[in-house]
């Protein structure tokens, strides 16, 4: 398995500031 | 606590917006530094509200990019520091800052170095935020691997040089790093021109 903890943590924490971008 | 777009020439100068860009950055700040109290400052209720749009819940790197971008430790975000943390995740911002700011996000304890732990606390946190389950076995292999690759020292921690030559390896580490959306800033926010201070 190639998994690397921090691919774990950015993608289960949702750390993606595209949110910031979108309208309600 | 300085308020308004004071000066969008020099922020152009020391970020990678143009000054268009700075202006239409502005138009982003307001709408969400207003959208619980309209002060012209965001705190960390707005970036959440903004990030997420529903209150939902406890997020540890939420709390720690919010920190990432206050620096002036005030707990609350001015449009200067909006934009020049923003200006990291531009498409055109150079690869080093991504890193430099992507290994502060890791190194909660701000000590120079990602330890193991701090590694195992944001794995079990962010799964446990998510919903998702692993056992402890699972975990402990998964980060077993990951210091295998990044901790060439064999130090039991990953500096800011290992986290370098790791996230050269595995560019996917720095994804969420670059926002598409800042390139087209000045489009989704048209109405900048009508309160544009410069003729560009």
């Amino acid at each position: 398995c190639n998994l690397n903890a921090f691919d774990i943590i950015s993608y289960s924490s949702g750390f993606d500031l595209s949110g910031l971008f979108e309208e309600e | 606590q300085p308020r308004g777009l004071e000066d969008p020439e020099l922020l152009a100068r020391e970020t990678v917006f143009s000054v268009s860009e700075i202006e239409a950055l502005y138009e982003l700040f307001k709408r969400i530094s207003s959208a619980v109290i309209d002060d012209g400052l965001i705190n960390k209720e707005e970036f959440q509200l903004a990030l997420f749009k529903i209150n939902k819940k406890e997020s540890l790197f939420v709390d720690r990019v919010f920190d990432l971008f206050d620096t002036k430790h005030s707990g609350i975000l001015g449009f200067e520091e909006f934009a020049r943390a923003l200006s990291v995740f531009h498409p055109n911002a150079l690869v080093d800052d991504k890193i430099e700011f992507s290994f502060q996000l890791y190194d909660l304890k701000q000590q120079g170095f990602i330890e193991r732990q701090e590694v195992k606390q944001m794995v079990v946190t962010t799964l446990a935020e998510s919903g998702m389950n692993l056992s402890d076995d699972v975990i402990e292999n998964i980060i077993n691997k990951t210091f295998e690759q990044a901790d060439t020292k064999h130090d039991g921690k990953i500096d800011k040089e290992e986290w370098k030559n790791l996230v050269l390896r595995h560019p996917s580490l720095l994804k969420n790093m670059t926002l598409q959306y800042l390139k087209d800033i000045t489009t989704t926010f048209p109405s900048f021109v009508f309160h544009s201070q410069v003729d560009d």
